[in-house]
């Protein structure tokens, strides 16, 4: 893009490649450009080094929410939803670590009974932030274990719980009511619970994050979402067309599989990455 | 539905006997919108897109075809041949045969281990070795042991102390001895760009010259798909593409832009965590449900 010394259509036609290939899609982008090309006139500027500022402008509006700070009794109940292999588990040992780290008295919920040694692996990563663990073992019902660990986390006043969820693909009506019944165990054992449903979603996933924030959202609702692997290539446009549509906060993003890898999420950041 | 959205754009143009580049470019249009929402790379949809309006333009619209129709069956076609026209088998050959799963993180390479070696005893009666070469991933050792398990399949004991380049060296060493049929190694997610886990692939490579190197890939993978494909490529020479978790979806249009990028065949989908649900990659499916 520095290569244009006025921005004329091959400027905003650039833009619109480097905004697709980052996976904005091309109904996200169009909508991007035309703001873009609003803000660029009402600046009264043709000059393409003002568009950085221009373009973390914008982003920082789109992504801007009114965040309501609910009232909360304690312990503070997250759940973390999401589809198979995008960084769920790991992403539960970083906010846990961060919580640790801030001095609350943590709780990890093994709620995935089902993939092979998916209990083990969220142990080994409780044992490694020092956090406690609860679980049922393998094939127990995900509801008895969040009902459980909820009796665990009010009798020995643990100030936050992470549930880990089981991977699953949005489409699976069977998994999603699974979902539903989790939430509502949580929510009659503890009223408001789960406080906060945490969606991971993956930098290098496409146009079908759409459809996974879509139908998680109808189905327990989405509060956050924390996009992952933004470590490696992929830029995760697709964050852009949700917050366009859905308006649900990012709030962390992952960049790496260790548990100090979880950085706050900021449009001017992401702004960057996006031209960079 | 593409077709829909082309009768759409046809029944504003008059004049239906032939295509022409008048009322090409408008369907033209609604193929690379098609294709853009289905996650093919952006520099993959500019070329294909070319080569419709090539194979298009002056063609006769069949009696039997709305034009809408008529352009969806040319950019089938083109796609169905794009994606490999036929079903690409797995290279059997070698005592053992030795398979090797790479990807990224997440894509689903553990997975895919354990189902390739149930397919592989229930469909050609061999005795398979998995080998756990994931050091790094809590519990991935675990993971793989315990779908072997699940299949009464042996597992090389892998340790968290041993090395990835090691362990697979051995393995094969004891598959050899023991007269195992084939060994499966599953390695670490990692992410192309980092130089020492690449490394360490191309040196597991070297040593074990698997006739297979299989590239796990999701099928929800959006337009990154060809650079980290093009990467894995370059480094280790694929023989061939796991795309994953099909039953999702995702329009799977990574499927067309890692095939165009490194030419070579998708062998193999993933259809759901059941250790069963491996097939063989159908081009003609992929090629409808991209299109969508
Ligand atoms: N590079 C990188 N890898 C990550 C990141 N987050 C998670 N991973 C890796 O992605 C893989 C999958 O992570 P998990 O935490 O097991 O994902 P999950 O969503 O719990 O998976 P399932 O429970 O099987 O659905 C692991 O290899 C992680 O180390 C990240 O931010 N960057
Ligand atoms: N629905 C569905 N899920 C799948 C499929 N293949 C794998 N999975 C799931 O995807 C998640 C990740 O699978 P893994 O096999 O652990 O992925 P991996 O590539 O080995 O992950 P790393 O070792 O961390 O890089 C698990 O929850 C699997 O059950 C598939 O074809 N369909
Ligand atoms: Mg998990
Ligand atoms: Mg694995």
């Amino acid at each position: 893009l520095a290569s244009h010394d006025k921005m004329d259509d091959s400027f905003w036609e650039e833009l619109e490649e480097i905004l697709i290939m980052a996976d904005v899609g091309f109904e996200p982008a169009a909508k991007l450009l035309d703001n873009l090309r609003g803000r660029a006139r009402k600046a009264g500027t043709n000059d393409p080094a003002k568009f950085r500022d221009i373009l973390s402008e914008e982003l920082a509006e789109i992504f801007k929410t009114g965040k309501t700070i609910k009232a909360i009794n304690p312990p503070e109940v997250v759940m973390m939803i999401g589809v198979n292999g995008v960084g769920k588990t790991t992403t539960i040992a970083k906010l846990a670590h961060r919580a640790q780290m801030s001095g609350k008295k943590v709780l990890i919920a093994a709620g995935d009974t089902f993939r092979a040694a998916a209990i083990e692996q969220l142990k080994i990563w409780a044992d490694r932030v020092g956090a406690g663990f609860f679980s049922k073992g393998e094939n127990a019902d995900p509801a008895a274990v969040a009902f459980e660990a909820m009796d665990k986390g009010l009798a020995e006043g643990y100030d936050i719980i992470f549930l880990d969820t089981a991977g699953r693909l949005h489409t699976k009506v069977n998994l999603m009511e699974e979902l539903k019944k989790i939430q509502r165990v949580l929510d009659k054992k503890h009223p408001g619970a789960p406080h906060r449903s945490i969606l991971v979603l993956d930098a290098t996933t496409g146009q079908n994050a759409l459809s996974q924030t879509k139908l998680f959202h109808e189905a327990v609702g989405v509060d956050e979402i924390v996009l992952t692997k933004l470590d490696g290539t992929a830029k995760g446009g697709v964050i852009v067309g949700i917050a366009l549509e859905y308006g649900v906060p990012i709030t962390f993003v992952g960049l790496g599989e260790k548990m100090e890898d979880l950085r706050p999420f900021h449009g001017q950041d992401f702004a960057q990455a996006l031209l960079s | 539905s593409l077709t829909d959205r082309l009768d759409g754009v046809f029944k504003k143009i008059r004049g239906h006997a032939r295509l022409t580049e008048e009322n090409i470019q408008a369907a033209l249009r609604e193929v690379r919108l098609a294709l853009l929402e289905a996650d093919v790379n952006f520099k993959v949809v500019k070329d294909f897109v070319e080569r419709i309006r090539e194979k298009a333009a002056g063609q006769e619209v069949l009696k039997s075809l709305t034009p809408g129709q008529q352009v969806v069956k040319i950019v089938h076609d083109e796609l169905l041949e794009l994606l490999g026209g036929e079903t690409v088998a797995l290279n059997l050959k070698g005592k053992p045969a030795v398979f090797m799963f790479v990807g990224l993180q997440g894509s689903g390479k553990t997975t895919s281990s354990a189902k390739l070696a149930l397919k592989l005893r229930r469909e050609f009666k061999m005795r398979p070795l998995l080998v756990p070469a994931d050091v790094y991933r809590p519990a991935a050792i675990d993971q793989l042991r315990k779908l072997a398990a699940q299949l009464d399949i042996q597992a090389y004991p892998s340790e968290t102390t041993m090395n990835p380049v090691d362990i697979c060296v051995s393995a094969l060493d004891q598959a050899k001895k023991d007269g195992f049929d084939a060994v499966i190694f599953d390695t670490a997610g990692r992410l192309h760009v980092d130089e020492a886990l690449m490394e360490e692939l191309a040196n597991i490579k070297a040593k074990t010259s698997p006739q297979e190197i299989l590239f796990v890939a999701d099928a929800m993978t959006g337009q990154d798909a060809v650079t980290v494909a093009k990467s894995f490529d370059e480094r280790l020479d694929l023989t061939g593409v796991v795309l994953t978790k099909m039953d999702g979806d995702a329009r799977g249009g990574a499927a067309l832009s890692i095939k165009e990028v490194t030419g070579k065949p998708i062998k193999l989908v993933g259809v759901g965590e059941k250790l069963s649900d491996l097939e063989i990659f159908h081009p003609d499916r992929a090629a409808s449900r991209i299109l969508g």
